[in-house]
């Protein structure tokens, strides 16, 4: 019998001006996350089926760019996307494009294993989706009013934001951080959310 | 972005990513996530998830690379992920990445001034963290 062990995470690229409040909700969120998949795996649960349980549960919280709370399009939408793969038995399933099922690494599993193919997209991913039974959701689920802000910003900016969030905190603070030299994609470094 | 990466007491590895891409971004983007061997990737060895700037880590095939180096090159886990985020990310391409090995053993890296992670192993080993 070997060791098990269990990594996670929510995003990199933080904003350094983070506020604590924000830091301690993120800290709560892994460690539940954390604990949740150390009873799954002390219960024998294979590891394929920790990694969809996990993914599951931080999509379901909006703190983190996946599920609810994911970042928005141009349009204001959410489109998601997802991927899981069985290492031993070299099985992969991902989908992308998604903008009504609720938890889309528990589809990315169920093309792995219900579909004859690797990887499902946009209204083929849905109508997947709907074939198979899985929970939908309103768009509208997804959508914070964290994020409508930011995408405001980001397009007051406009910049594609890298896999990071501008902050509620507001345009205040991008002219308060006019001054930092540390710059990405044209904005202040600390402009920067999580993800 | 979102990330899990979990070895079992049977020495099997697995990886899952999930996300909701970039904000403002195109409609009809593809990110790295769902791409295999760029945001996600498993194999015997190990298993690697990505975040951080979708369209680098496609470009630097990231999470396979973990693998390859460790299978080609012989490195260690966290060697290979140290190999990955210093040598593997265009100039300027920020991300972070996790890793467990079928060792159990647990690595992390990051080129960015921060990463929302945690970590445990079967020893008792656990950490939560954000910053270096």
């Amino acid at each position: 019998m070997g060791r098990w062990a269990i990594a996670l995470h929510g995003g990199a690229g933080v904003d350094p001006n983070l506020p604590l409040q924000r830091q301690e909700e993120a800290k709560q969120l892994l460690t539940r996350c954390l604990n949740l998949a150390i009873s799954a795996l002390r219960s024998n649960h294979s590891a394929i089926d920790v990694v969809e349980l996990v993914v599951r549960e931080l999509e379901t919280d909006p703190l983190f760019n996946s599920g609810r709370g994911s970042a928005l399009s141009e349009k204001g939408t959410v489109e998601m996307e997802a991927s899981i793969m069985d290492g031993p038995k070299r099985r992969y399933g991902a989908v992308s494009g998604l903008t009504t099922v609720k938890n889309p690494v528990s589809l990315a599993r169920l093309v792995m294993e219900k579909s004859p193919h690797s990887y499902l997209a946009f209204s083929g991913a849905e109508e997947f989706a709907r074939q198979q039974g899985v929970e939908l959701m309103e768009n509208e689920y997804f959508i914070t009013q964290d994020n409508v802000g930011m995408l405001k910003l980001a397009k007051e900016a406009n910049a594609i934001l890298f896999d990071y969030r501008i902050p509620t905190t507001g345009l205040e603070c991008c002219a308060a951080e006019a001054d930092n030299p540390l710059m990405m994609n044209g904005l202040p470094i600390n402009v920067y959310a999580p993800e | 972005t979102v990330g899990c990466v979990v070895v079992d007491k049977e020495g099997r590895c697995a990886a899952a990513t999930s996300t909701g891409g970039l904000m403002n971004k195109m409609s009809g983007r593809i990110g790295d996530s769902p791409i295999i061997g760029s945001g996600t990737y498993a194999c015997k060895l190990c298993a690697v998830s990505c975040t951080g700037e979708g369209e680098a880590i496609l470009r630097g095939t990231l999470a396979r690379d973990v693998a390859a180096v460790m299978e080609y090159k012989g490195l260690g886990l966290q060697e290979a992920v140290n190999f990955v985020i210093k040598e593997r990310l265009d100039d300027g391409g920020k991300a972070g990445l996790i890793a467990v090995s079928n060792k159990g053993e647990v690595a992390y890296g990051f080129n960015t001034n921060g990463m929302f992670r945690g970590c445990a192993a079967e020893d008792g080993f656990m950490e939560v963290g954000i910053w270096e």
